[in-house]
Parts: structure tokens; sequence; C-alpha cells
């Protein structure tokens, strides 16, 4: 594991865990996105069924079980937490996130390594998550005033995805038969959403002033 | 194999 892919995962994680803080700490979900939280766990779950079948190492499953517990976690808190879910932006996050459910798996189903359920569910997960991201960046440019830890929720999301890149990058030069050409591509459209989200980012970091997306 | 097609990663 080269330190680009290291990275990503801290930052993926660290994602996670400011928003799980956010919302332990605030009792709060205002501003979060349960519709890109449904996403990602879908995301999880599909793409790491490979847990039963596959064992790759102990950080690995590790990893995993923490993923898809946390997302789940985080889903089950802003549905079915008596205090949390009050404080869910429901009129806001109207995005049809149905849709995208629905084109990535028919994207998949013509899309993929090999015709395996496996397979078609991986490729699936990974267009999924290429696109999960857009219900959230929809909900912060539309409810304009977004509390700290959401920003930071986002940058580290963000930082994750940049990251894995580099080490794609890396590996591409460094492996002789690294090809990860479905994960690539859907790892540039990827990051490519979060460049407006960053530029913003870095606008109000230099002015030292509150994150603020124009309506 | 997985490495190759880099699932290995997360």
């Amino acid at each position: 594991m080269n330190i680009f892919r290291f990275a990503g995962d801290m930052t993926h994680l660290i994602s996670i865990l400011v928003l799980l803080l956010k919302i332990y700490a605030t009792k709060s979900c205002s501003g979060i996105s349960l519709k890109t939280q449904e996403l990602y766990a879908i995301v999880f779950v599909a793409r790491y069924l490979d847990l039963f079948t596959d064992f790759i190492s102990v950080y690995n499953t590790v990893m995993k079980l923490v993923f898809i517990g946390c997302s789940l976690a985080i889903v089950w808190c802003m549905r079915l937490h008596r205090v949390v879910r009050r404080t869910y932006n429901k009129d806001v996050d109207t995005f049809r996130h149905y849709f995208l459910v629905l084109g990535c798996f028919l994207l998949a189903l013509f899309v993929h390594e090999k015709f395996t359920f496996q397979e078609v569910l991986w490729a699936f997960s990974i267009y999924l998550e290429a696109v999960a991201i857009l219900p959230q960046l929809v909900l912060l440019q539309r409810s304009g005033n977004v509390d700290n830890l959401t920003v930071q929720y986002v940058f580290f999301l963000g930082a994750y995805r940049a990251f894995y890149i580099l080490n794609w990058i890396y590996r591409y030069l460094t492996e002789p038969h690294f090809g990860r050409w479905i994960a690539s591509v859907a790892g540039l459209v990827q990051t490519a959403l979060y460049a407006d989200f960053f530029y913003y980012y870095f606008i109000s970091w230099k002015n030292n002033a509150k994150l603020q997306l124009p309506a | 194999d997985k490495q190759d097609s880099g699932k290995d990663e997360l």
C-alpha cells in the first residue's frame, strides 16, 4: 500500500468520523443529505460483498466493516433517532436519488469487467459512489448557510478522492499490470464534481471567512 | 487478479 492510498483511506475515515461527531455532539443532522448517506450505504454494502468470498488483509476487512457499520448507523440516526431525525432538512433534500441508483445499475449491467453477480455489483458500486455526493452538494447550495462541520465533512470526502487519484497514478507507474479503467474514469468524474466546492472552500479559507456557496 | 484490477482497494 502506498502513501497516497493510505492518506485517501484516512481522509475517507476522517470524513465519516467528522459526520458522526457532528451528529453525536450537536444531536443534529441539519445540512446533511439523507439521500447521499443512503447512497453511500448502498455503495458499501454492494461493493464489500467480497468480505464473504475474498480475504485481502486484516486492514481491508476492518476498514470495510467500519465503513458499512458507520454508513448504516448514520442512516439509522437520520431516519429513526428520536431527536436527530427532527433536524433533518427534508424539504430541501429533494434530489431524486432513485434515478441515480437505477442509472448506475443499468450502466453496470452493460459496462463491467465480467458478467457475474459480484462483478456487476462492484461496477454498480463504483458508478454510484461517483455520483453519490450530488444530493449533498445540491443541499449545501440550497441551504446557503452551512455549518463548519458539514463543510469539513465534504472537504475530507473530496480529499479522499484526490488522494485516490494520486494513488492510481502511482500504481499505474509502479505496477506492471495495474489497470483499473472503470474505477479510474468513475473516480475522475467523482473528483470533478468536487471542483466547484473546493474552489469556494479555498476562497473562504484564503479570506478567513465562512464558506458561502453562490445561490 | 484482485491486485491488478485494484480490487484490493476500499
